[in-house]
């Protein structure tokens, strides 16, 4: 089983 | 003011389409140079990365830089009301509260003139920057439009492998497993059907199955796709505009 990452884990907030 | 006619109106269509079971909403930024989206899906694991340059248009003007909130379910159902082949204008005065749409039939002495509310969206965006590619693929995009739905049926996840003369997508599933393999072919007769790989690290990354069929929506707006990929990052699916780009980040999935 695999586990969604979110692009908020590899991008900061501008 | 606002004023960008593009010489088809289905250049718009395609866009938005590509977009709209993505995301419902998000802000048109419009500068001298052209038109620029970012928006991310609700779930935060797809980002939309759209830049429409002024050279798309046939005619375009922008005096002052303007943000233009749009709702795309509705965008979509009036553009939807023009012929592809149409002249499609859009237009917005600064501090508008609404876009005016027109459509000009090329044959017949036919204009049709719309409005569509605009909203007021607050988003926060995303600093993607430049990254670094461990692997670059570029193939027809129908060609990975099917991969992705041939996958799908098997599981929700897709696992791209790339080595340094192939291209693995594969699905494990609880029906079964699926292999497709693609490797680099240059066809000189017909360049759009050609396969460029080029790798600076072999890659080993899995996304979201329904993600993918939310990508290649796009697969109208270009006959090519470019896939960047690298470690353990998320992936970059970009399709070219006339001039600009439509392009998604992904996140991955990752092993638990």
């Amino acid at each position: 089983k695999k586990k969604q990452t979110t692009l908020g884990e590899f991008f900061p907030t501008e | 003011m606002l004023e960008g006619k593009f010489e088809e109106a289905s250049l718009l269509k395609k866009i938005v389409e590509a977009m709209k079971d993505c995301v419902s909403s998000c802000n048109f930024n419009c500068t001298e140079n052209g038109i620029s989206v970012q928006a991310v899906d609700n779930s935060r694991v797809l980002l939309i990365s759209l830049l429409i340059e002024k050279d798309t248009f046939e005619e375009y003007r922008c005096d002052r830089n303007i943000t233009l909130g749009v709702g795309l379910g509705s965008l979509s159902k009036i553009i939807g009301n023009g012929a592809n082949s149409d002249y499609l204008t859009i237009s917005a005065d600064d501090d508008a509260d609404k876009l005016n749409i027109i459509f000009e039939d090329k044959v017949k002495d036919k204009i049709s003139e719309y409005n569509l509310k605009l909203l007021d969206i607050d988003a926060d965006l995303l600093d993607v920057g430049p990254m670094d590619t461990d692997a670059t693929i570029t193939l027809p995009s129908a060609d990975f439009a099917k991969i992705c739905k041939d996958m799908k049926v098997l599981s929700e996840s897709l696992q791209i492998i790339v080595t340094k003369d192939s291209a693995l997508f594969q699905s494990v599933g609880d029906i079964g497993t699926g292999n497709i393999v693609i490797r680099p072919k240059t066809d000189i007769d017909h360049p759009e059907e050609s396969v460029t790989i080029s790798l600076d690290k072999p890659i080993d990354l899995s996304f979201g199955s329904k993600y993918l069929s939310d990508i290649i929506k796009a697969t109208s707006l270009s006959q090519k796709v470019t896939i960047k990929l690298t470690d353990q990052s998320p992936g970059v699916f970009e399709y070219k505009l006339p001039s600009g780009y439509l392009r998604f980040y992904l996140a991955p999935k990752f092993d638990e």
